[in-house]
């Protein structure tokens, strides 16, 4: 091929059962959206490292999958999250991990590849990297999801084991 | 977690991953996804991964890395490692998946769970959206 792209939304126990048509048809069309966003960058003959951090920003940004908002929640209720990036050209690689507050954490782990001297930058100092970058940095609020909650209420209240259900990427 | 990897018209591969790690997670626990050679990886020479699952065993496994270095130096196939690196995966108890692609637009969507959220497409128009195994 000249060109081409794949992208994936976590992966575990997804059941038949558990989706409900108009489920699978929000799902679908999130994936379509963000797989269009690369696939047009790529088409128009743009740079695979920008279309990589092009769709991931779409799934960060979708409260569905356990990335950005829609992100789940520690034992102590908050939102922690991670990115790493990697350009085949020359090896060069980024990433963030630990950050809660960066909008979107892919396009602080290309930065971090781009214009530090590092690969892995961690929690506060991410941060602090990602506001003198010019990425926008929002509050805890905004990566709450209800489901995401009511979840981790679930387990806390059931004080249960986690087990290979529980896990979804 | 989400992932994508991309080949360009210029030949360059990427590979990208983001996740909110796992929930109810403790202690500032870190998964596979940040860790480039374990979730993230991609070589021009070789093939571009992302992967998605239990962390842990991906980072022992050095999941992303490894399917590059089965191409390069055992000479074999993207889907071919693939399988390999699921299969190891399989062996120690890990679950997940990964997508993969290769420096002439060879795709692979492996898991070894019951589904994956995967899409794809390519400059020969091909495009498929799947959940389900």
């Amino acid at each position: 091929s000249d060109y081409a792209i794949v992208i994936h939304g976590g992966a575990g126990t997804i059941l038949r059962k558990d989706f409900t048509p108009e489920k699978e048809t929000l799902y679908k069309k999130v994936l379509q959206e963000a797989l269009q966003i690369g696939d047009s960058i790529l088409r128009n003959g743009g740079s695979s490292l920008d279309a990589v951090e092009k769709t991931i920003r779409i799934l960060e940004n979708s409260p569905l999958f356990n990335a950005g908002k829609g992100a789940v929640f520690t034992n102590s209720g908050k939102n922690e999250l991670d990115a790493s990036i990697m350009w085949g050209k020359d090896l060069n690689a980024g990433a963030v991990a630990g950050v809660d507050d960066i909008k979107n954490p892919i396009s602080a782990a290309r930065k971090v590849m781009e214009n530090s001297e590092h690969v892995m930058l961690s929690g506060h100092g991410a941060s602090e990297f990602a506001k003198t970058q010019g990425l926008e940095i929002v509050d805890q609020s905004y990566f709450f999801t209800q489901n995401r909650w009511d979840h981790l209420q679930e387990i806390l209240k059931k004080e249960k084991e986690m087990t290979p259900e529980d896990r979804h990427g | 977690t989400v992932g994508c990897v991309a080949l360009d018209k210029d030949g360059n591969l990427t590979a990208g991953t983001s996740t909110g790690g796992m929930m109810n997670k403790r202690f500032g626990r870190i998964g596979d996804s940040p860790i480039i050679g374990a979730g993230t990886y991609a070589n021009n020479a070789s093939c571009a991964v992302s992967c998605t699952g239990h962390g842990e065993f991906f980072i022992r496994l050095g999941v992303a890395k490894d399917i590059s270095s089965m191409m390069e130096y055992q000479n074999i196939s993207l889907e071919e490692a693939s399988n390999k690196a699921i299969d190891k995966l399989t062996q120690i108890g890990g679950t997940g998946g990964i997508i993969g692609l290769d420096k002439n637009g060879n795709i692979v969507m492996k898991m070894n769970t019951n589904g994956m959220y995967r899409a794809y497409s390519n400059s020969k128009g091909e495009t498929e959206i799947l959940i389900y195994k």
